[in-house]
């Protein structure tokens, strides 16, 4: 890798000195790969205000991005993530890639008004995504 | 068991779902199994909203009771104290609830001089419907909730006595109740700017709510002297709290799959802790293939 690394340095576009570690970054990180993205939306938006007290806003991220062929631990990926790979591309095109998904969540507190009037605090499982795998 | 392996479970809802193309254009409740449809009738409204986007109008449902504005601004009050802003439950709250319901009497029933205990002159009769009480979801405490109204000078102190029954319905009065049991005692406190009184009624409604009984009556009677009731008798001083109907407030555990329960989540992540992916090191990569402790890896 490092006389690659050479060739490239050679072939180096004039990129300004100053965004070097930009440049060196898209040979080291791979773009596009699967990682967790931020999304936040309002209940007011869905028109669920009337009912839904607190919180005003809900960020439930979301997972995006290509699976690498080779998945190995990077993701906690299990065996079979690669089995699954393997299959795609050498026996059944049709089994799909592994796929980028919530690996962990976080739980959300929610203030709601039923509808007999009482009022409820809970708080629910898993309702935001804080880490992405390959499986 | 074919129809079987083509079951969609969505674990968001906690239901399993008939295969799609025989049943999506079935009414969403009729193609539940029966059972589930039972549960799914009691699943939290913001559940059902998730299952149901698209295949219900919330905007046509029946408009909601509005809750009493105290009542909200106390439930606020608590949300604040126990999430983030983000909405998070704080990981420094180390309660064992994750359901707290509030409920104002939905109905109030004055008693007649004749029937009323010696001196017992404010006494209300206090209906409570406990219907959306799951019976996932396990009490851990009851209070009863006053709250002063803000003409009371801050920082008073009080001496309250309160006589507190339960009543059993008696089917000769469709309403009123006749009394079953009856406990009084009395409270000596200072009203803090905060102006709420609670009273634990935990072993009081513990039983009823146990066997499952949602319709709780109650007759309240709340009254306090202004001060220290050694030092000064005059009457005058009295507040008249029965006109004020408190709220029932319960703290519960919410055992079902879709509730957090903090005791797991603290369990897991002791369990295996996650290492970040480290993006600063040009190395992260490779360490994280040889250097992560995976069984798995290890093994194979």
């Amino acid at each position: 890798s490092r006389r690659r690394r050479d060739e490239n340095l050679k072939e180096a576009p004039a990129t300004p000195p100053y965004n070097l570690s930009e440049y060196f970054k898209q040979f080291l990180f791979p773009q596009n790969e699967c990682e967790l993205h931020s999304f936040r939306l309002s209940f007011s938006q869905l028109k669920w205000d009337k009912w839904i007290i607190a919180p005003h806003r809900y960020s439930p991220q979301y997972c995006k991005g290509d699976c690498p062929r080779v998945v190995g631990h990077r993701y906690g990926s299990p065996v079979h993530t690669m089995v699954q790979n393997i299959i795609y591309e050498k026996l059944d095109s049709s089994v799909p890639k592994p796929s980028c998904v919530p690996a962990e969540y976080s739980p959300l507190s929610v203030l709601t008004i039923e509808p007999d009037g009482s009022i409820v605090y809970k708080e629910y499982e898993d309702m935001i995504a804080t880490k992405c795998t390959c499986r | 068991p074919h129809s079987r392996d083509r079951v969609v479970s969505d674990k968001l809802s906690g239901l399993l779902v008939a295969p799609e193309d025989a049943t999506s254009e079935l009414n969403p409740l009729l193609r539940l199994p029966k059972a589930v449809r039972r549960g799914y009738a009691l699943l939290p409204p913001l559940l059902k909203v998730l299952s149901d986007q698209g295949h219900q109008n919330w905007e046509s449902e029946a408009p909601r009771l509005q809750p009493d504005s105290r009542a909200l601004r106390y439930m606020k009050r608590l949300y604040k104290m126990s999430a983030t802003k983000e909405g998070i439950p704080k990981a420094n709250r180390s309660h064992l609830y994750n359901t707290v319901r509030l409920f104002t009497p939905c109905s109030e029933c004055k008693h007649s001089h004749r029937d009323l205990m010696k001196g017992d002159l404010h006494s209300v009769d206090l209906l409570f419907n406990l219907d959306r009480v799951t019976a996932l979801e396990h009490l851990l405490k009851s209070v009863l909730l006053y709250s002063f109204d803000t003409s009371i000078p801050t920082s008073s102190s009080f001496t309250c006595t309160c006589h507190l029954s339960v009543k059993e319905h008696d089917f000769s009065s469709q309403v009123c109740p006749s009394v079953s049991h009856t406990v009084a005692f009395s409270l000596h406190f200072e009203v803090r700017k905060r102006k709420w009184v609670e009273i634990d009624v935990t072993s009081f409604l513990q039983p009823l709510i146990a066997t499952n009984r949602r319709n709780i009556h109650m007759a309240v009677n709340f009254t306090c002297l202004m001060g220290d009731p050694q030092h000064n008798t005059k009457q005058d001083n009295s507040i008249n709290m029965a006109l004020v109907p408190p709220s029932l407030l319960l703290y519960l555990n919410d055992t079902s799959e879709q509730a957090y329960h903090r005791w797991n989540s603290l369990r897991r992540r002791r369990k295996n802790p996650v290492r970040p992916r480290r993006r600063n090191s040009p190395f992260a990569d490779i360490a994280d293939d040889k250097g992560r402790e995976n069984p798995q890896g290890k093994r194979a």
